[in-house]
């Protein structure tokens, strides 16, 4: 048997709908806060990008000095050649095996191929290169290009969100102010007036 | 129609909430759908000692260049660091000390920007997470307006109301509601008997049908 009559139906759904209603404004409230806070953090990283702008420049500037002053010393240095192999053919038996020792120690895998391509590495090295300290200008570029690829990532990343945000955002409930008097429009619609406030229809 | 422009009508429900839904995906897609690794890892910043180790292994397995950072502990390699090949040559003693200052500098700018990046990578991680927020608070609705194509409805529809007098598979001293979400799938609630009158009651309805909807529509 049917227990509840199709009047008693439609007024649960009246009352039930305005607890929908309500669940939505408050959604669609929390989702603006969400938005402002987003474009907060967006003039954040503008201002954060012209910073790393800034820092780019002082950080390459320093590098090509460095480089220049590199290839300078680089250009004379027959100067001591002969003092300064001694020195090396010395340093390096000991850089192996400290080297060796340490990779034994701490990184575990694979001794033997590091071993052979250490003693070729050694080999094919000048004592320059430690004079000039070539290890920390080979570091210094290692790590531009690594900063380069993962602020260009990052980039990548930002503009292709921040399209999509910029759109979302220019709809026309974002723009719109306030929230309350948006909803009301939907009263007025003739088509819209179940959606927002079905009970101008059961007063009709 | 109280409407002066009648082609300027509000916005449809499904007309205005559907397409957040594919664009908030989307946003969501962009930013961590990247293939690149992320929470990168910086080079020059303050590293822990094991951290340290693991990138000296890997640079001495790359191409042996992380041996060299060794040379302190040989006392031959560290005389090659001192020699003075000035006398031949004076300009290459201020060559040698032009270079350890603009080496400094590029250390010093070096590791400055790696701060630099990693704000902006906190500033990434901060929006990722306002995006998955808005997601969560926002889904539901674009996920609702996507099911629904007819216009003339109630938000909620109750289709049958049922306590165990009228169906014996209803629980004693509970009452089961079967409803709708706009063009939503029949959702089914089971409540503690409250009158039907109550206001409590349709609110208690909703609010459990709304938590379903949202539970399976979480991205």
């Amino acid at each position: 048997d049917q227990a509840v009559s199709d009047r008693e139906l439609q007024e649960m759904s009246t009352e039930g709908s305005k607890y929908v209603n309500k669940e939505i404004k408050n959604a669609l409230k929390e989702v603006k806060q969400i938005k402002t806070l987003i474009e907060h953090t967006n003039d954040e990283r503008k201002s954060l990008l012209s910073s790393l702008e800034e820092a780019k420049k002082q950080k390459e500037d320093a590098l090509t000095d460095t480089k220049e002053t590199e290839m300078k010393l680089k250009a004379s240095q027959g100067v001591c050649n002969e003092s300064m192999m001694a020195l090396w053919e010395e340093c390096k038996p000991c850089l192996k095996q400290t080297c060796m020792k340490f990779y034994a120690r701490v990184c575990r895998s694979g001794s033997g191929l590091v071993g052979r391509q250490l003693e070729e590495f050694l080999n094919q090295s000048s004592p320059f290169y430690l004079w000039t300290n070539g290890d920390r200008i080979d570091s210094l570029l290692e790590n531009d290009r690594q900063q380069t690829h993962v602020l260009d990532a990052m980039e990548d990343r930002f503009k292709r969100v921040s399209s999509i945000m910029d759109e979302l955002f220019q709809d026309r409930f974002f723009t719109r102010e306030p929230l309350d008097t948006y909803f009301s429009s939907f009263g007025s619609s003739p088509r819209r007036s179940l959606y927002f406030s079905p009970k101008s229809r059961l007063a009709r | 129609n109280i409407m002066p422009f009648p082609m300027f009508r509000p916005p449809h429900f499904q007309d205005m909430f559907q397409p957040f839904f594919d664009m908030i995906s989307q946003a969501q897609q962009a930013m961590d759908g990247h293939p690149h690794r992320l929470p990168y890892e910086f080079p020059m910043a303050e590293f822990t000692a094991d951290h340290d180790n693991r990138s000296v292994c890997k640079e001495i397995r790359h191409n042996s260049t992380g041996c060299l950072r060794m040379k302190d502990q040989c006392e031959k390699c560290q005389e090659i660091l001192s020699v003075d090949c000035s006398a031949s040559d004076p300009s290459q003693n201020q060559l040698r000390q032009e270079l350890n200052s603009s080496l400094q500098l590029a250390e010093k700018f070096s590791k400055l920007y790696d701060d630099l990046l990693q704000s902006y990578q906190q500033k990434m991680l901060n929006t990722s997470f306002l995006l998955k927020q808005l997601n969560e608070q926002f889904n539901w609705v674009s996920q609702l307006a996507n099911l629904t194509q007819r216009e003339e409805l109630y938000p909620l529809q109750v289709t049958t109301v049922a306590s165990h007098s009228s169906d014996s598979s209803v629980p004693t001293g509970f009452t089961r509601v079967v409803l709708k979400l706009f063009d939503s799938y029949p959702i089914m609630v089971t409540v503690p008997e409250v009158s039907w009158d109550s206001p409590m009651f349709m609110e208690t309805v909703a609010e459990k049908a709304l938590q379903e909807y949202r539970q399976k529509h979480r991205v």
